[in-house]
């Protein structure tokens, strides 16, 4: 269900599609 | 043991970039327990964001949450803006995924609020369509509809087409 939802809202799946390549580096 | 707490962290961001989303947690818990030996608060706050991120790929966004808003503390008490406003940003996006839209607000609008103060056009306009988004959720229309328009305004001057 909690993907479901995520797909609907773009936002938050654009802000996921940055994230998923995103790290805090030493 | 340094050495050690900075490997934990590559480790950690190396097993999160695989995909490998449990065993970034351990890393990165490690990398968290060593920063606090040394009271290296940069360090345990790259820790908490890095751990808010795993979690995220995990589903298990209240955890995420928790995480989030330890990076955000820690961000307020080193006086970084940027990352404040980015910890904001993902509390919002948390919030909206834990389809608590009101919670998902307050964040979006803090993130706005130093985006203008930063002169970050760009996370001005991804505050604005997220609060339209969030809004929208809400059946609040008129701000809805406000913070399209926003976005929209902003999205040309930025040149983003999409």
């Amino acid at each position: 269900t909690q993907r479901m939802h995520l797909i609907q809202i773009d936002s938050v799946q654009r802000w996921m599609e940055d994230l998923r390549y995103m790290t805090e580096v030493e | 043991r340094a050495a050690q707490g900075r490997t934990y962290g590559n480790l950690g961001n190396t097993h999160y970039l695989l995909g490998q989303f449990r065993n970034a947690v351990k890393s990165h818990e490690q990398r968290l327990l060593i920063a606090k030996e040394f009271g290296d608060k940069a360090a345990e706050r790259r820790a908490y964001c890095n751990l808010g991120n795993a979690y995220i790929f995990l589903g298990e966004f209240s955890l995420a949450a928790e995480h989030y808003k330890r990076t955000l503390q820690l961000a307020r008490q080193l006086k970084d803006r940027a990352v404040e406003a980015q910890a904001c940003y993902s509390l919002g996006n948390t919030y909206t995924l834990l389809q608590d839209y009101e919670r998902a607000i307050d964040y979006h609008l803090k993130h706005l609020i130093i985006a203008q103060d930063l002169n970050d056009r760009i996370g001005e306009g991804r505050a604005c369509w997220s609060l339209g988004n969030a809004y929208t959720a809400l059946g609040n229309h008129d701000q809805a509809m406000h913070f399209a328009e926003k976005h929209l305004e902003i999205s040309k001057e930025t040149g983003d087409r999409s």
